[in-house]
């Protein structure tokens, strides 16, 4: 269970507040919409009223006594920049903001924000590798050379096992799932068969996964 | 490579369309902007000024030629509603819609979308995973029963080798990467050594994931 701090209650924020409560954290939000704060107590640890680019009101919050602190403020780039440099001038352990526009996330990183997240450019980055190339799902970058993609089954690797393949030892990566008729099933073992109706889920560094795709 | 057709040039329908051209794909966009759309030119194959609200132009796209149509309109609620219909009317095999807000995403899933993508919601679920749970970072969940997790070592685990913890057979996940000061290696040997100081990434069904971070 974690503390955390959620500065601004637009839909990132809120959708943020109500999913962590969910997960059991104690959360804490503030807003300067009365009416957004309220619709919040039933669901938060504590919730208030206050403008955060007011140093006495942010000082007050404790920052230092959370987990993470969230600046969810997209529209008004000098509030989230602000405040999120203040955060952490007033000892905050980890600030995450929000981001809209790249150059918004340079200013950001630069001042005080120890992540960003961007969630117009991130839905779009994923979408792009879901829909985008043939035969390949990115899931998932993890980092730049780590990735989870979904791929068809190569043909000359239908009707034999994993072990059969030394895909690990071979290609150095994970058969971590297969994906048949649209559901994921786990997949734990060398001598799990494989066939063409079906996609599987590797992990691995993502130039190693690049290579299964273009396999025969 | 695919075609796709990216109606709407915001932050998400640009990144989009940037990134899937960037990805080797055919891209069309259209926009009623026309800066937006000029800014666009250089970097993908077609890009039409143009009002989707009006059937003649929607219908002069062709829309069955692509494999994807995404309707990357978040404001107008109507506009991306009546578009996304209309698209499917039109022979569209598969539209893509964003959506803004629950009530936005639910409209468009019964009047011809194929797919929501809800940017700030998503960002924010998997925002509330990565940071909220002690010990688990959530990476991603395929689905509801399976899960890419990141946890801490379990302290008996400290020491031994996968192989010799005989993880994949004894928990029924697979153990794919490890993270050691925040960079993240991938893992295929079963010789592979763990220790307190990393975090390992963990792939499996989402119940047997959740029994690793629990162990003594
Ligand atoms: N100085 C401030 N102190 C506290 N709350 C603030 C402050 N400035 C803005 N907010 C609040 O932050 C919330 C989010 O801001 P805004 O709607 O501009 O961002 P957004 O990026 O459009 O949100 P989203 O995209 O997540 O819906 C609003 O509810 C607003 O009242
Ligand atoms: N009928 C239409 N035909 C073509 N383009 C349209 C139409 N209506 C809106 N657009 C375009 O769609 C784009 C995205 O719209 P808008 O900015 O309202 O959505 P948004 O959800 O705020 O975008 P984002 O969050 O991705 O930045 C705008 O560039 C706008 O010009």
């Amino acid at each position: 269970m974690r503390t955390v701090l959620i500065i601004g209650l637009g839909r990132f924020g809120k959708h943020l507040a109500l999913r962590m409560a969910e997960l059991g954290n104690e959360v804490m939000v503030v807003d300067t919409d009365e009416a957004k704060v309220e619709e919040m107590l039933p669901f938060v640890t504590r919730a208030q009223i206050g403008d955060c680019m007011n140093e006495k009101i942010l000082r007050s919050l404790g920052v230092t006594n959370f987990d993470f602190c969230f600046v969810a403020i997209g529209d008004n780039f000098q509030a989230s920049l602000e405040i999120t440099s203040q955060l952490k001038e007033l000892g905050a352990r980890y600030v995450i903001a929000k981001a809209d526009r790249t150059i918004h996330e340079k200013f950001l990183l630069r001042n005080g924000a120890d992540a960003v997240i961007h969630p117009e450019r991130d839905a779009a980055m994923r979408a792009a590798r879901a829909y985008g190339a043939r035969n390949v799902f990115d899931y998932l970058e993890l980092t730049e050379d780590f990735s989870v993609i979904e791929v068809a089954v190569p043909d000359s690797w239908a009707g034999k096992s994993i072990g059969e393949l030394r895909v690990q030892s071979k290609y150095n990566v994970n058969i971590i799932a297969c994906k048949i008729g649209g559901k994921i099933r786990p997949v734990a073992g060398a001598d799990y068969v494989l066939s063409k109706e079906q996609h599987i889920i590797i992990a691995g560094n993502a130039d190693k996964c690049a290579i299964i795709p273009e396999l025969p």
